[in-house]
C-alpha cells in the first residue's frame, strides 16, 4: 500500500488454475489472502460450457502445512453459461500434513454436476505465518547462537526502494517482525523473527546498506529448508 | 538492566556479522 494506505499482507493477482478447456468449460482463477489471522483461497468460476452447472465441492490433498477447506465452497445458485462468480473460501491449518514437493504445493479437486476436475495451485507460504510471530529478544539471541551454521541461507534480493523502516513495516504487515535494528559501517542489520502455523519459528537477519537495492536476507531455521519460499 | 544487556547483545551480534 502506498502512503495512508493501511497495511496488510500483499495479495498476488487471481492467475487461472483450471483452463476451461480441461475442466469441461470450468474455469477456475484464485488466489490466497490473509486477513487478521483468516486464510481464505479468493476463487473466481466460470462457465464457459453451454449448460449450466451446479453442485459444487471442493476438496485438498493432504500438504505441507495441513491446509484444509474450514467449510463448504459457497456456490449457492447454479452457474449458467458463460457467468462468472466470486468465492472466497475459508481454510484451516488443521488437516492432514504431508510434505510436498514443491513445499508450498497444493493439490485441489473441484466437482460439478458434471465431473470432477483436479489442479494444482501454489500459495505464498506468508499465507501461514502467525499474527503473534513476534519473538522475545531474548529468546531471539539465545536461539540464533544456538542454531547450526549450515542450517543458515543466504539470498540477496534485488531492487527494493524502500529505506529498512519502510521495509520493515511492509513486511511487518506480513507477520514478519522486527525484533532489532543495528546500524554498522553504514549498513542497516535488522533482525527479524516468523512463526508459522505448525510452530516453527524462522530468524531472519536483513542487511540494507544506504542508497542500495539489493538486499541481503540471512534466514536460519532447522527444518524442512524453508528458506527459499520465504 | 537486564534490557540494556539485550541491547548491548544485539549491537555485539550485528558488529560481529558485519567484521566476523
Amino acid at each position: 500500500g502506498g502512503v495512508g494506505m493501511p497495511t496488510g499482507s500483499y495479495v498476488a493477482p487471481k492467475t487461472v488454475w483450471l483452463p476451461a478447456m480441461k475442466a469441461k468449460g470450468l474455469e477456475i482463477s484464485g488466489t490466497f489472502a490473509r486477513r487478521g489471522g483468516i486464510i481464505q483461497m479468493d476463487l473466481t468460476l466460470t462457465n464457459k460450457a453451454m449448460s449450466v452447472m451446479t453442485d459444487f465441492a471442493i476438496q485438498f490433498n493432504r500438504n505441507s502445512f495441513g491446509l484444509a477447506p474450514a467449510g463448504p465452497l459457497q456456490v449457492l445458485t447454479p452457474l449458467s453459461p458463460n457467468q462468472t462468480i466470486d468465492v472466497s473460501l475459508p481454510l484451516s491449518t488443521s488437516g492432514p500434513v504431508m510434505k510436498m514437493e514443491p513445499l508450498n504445493n497444493l493439490q485441489v479437486a473441484v466437482k460439478n454436476n458434471i465431473d470432477v476436475f483436479y489442479f494444482s495451485c501454489q500459495y505464498p507460504l506468508s499465507l501461514i505465518f502467525v499474527e503473534d510471530g513476534k519473538m522475545e529478544r531474548q529468546v531471539f539471541l539465545a536461539t540464533w547462537k544456538d542454531i547450526p551454521n549450515d542450517s543458515e541461507a543466504q539470498f540477496q534480493i534485488k531492487d527494493i526502494h524502500l529505506n529498512s523502516d519502510a521495509a520493515s513495516n511492509k513486511l511487518q504487515g506480513s507477520n514478519i517482525f522486527t525484533i532489532a535494528k543495528r546500524t554498522v559501517e553504514g549498513q542497516d542489520m535488522l533482525y527479524q523473527s516468523v512463526k508459522l502455523t505448525n510452530g516453527i519459528w524462522v530468524l531472519a537477519e536483513m542487511r540494507i546498506q544506504t542508497g542500495n537495492p539489493n538486499y541481503t536476507v540471512n534466514e536460519n531455521q532447522e527444518t524442512w529448508r524453508m528458506a527459499p519460499f520465504i | 538492566e537486564l534490557e540494556d544487556g539485550v541491547d548491548e547483545a544485539f549491537s555485539r551480534l550485528a558488529e560481529s556479522r558485519t567484521n566476523p
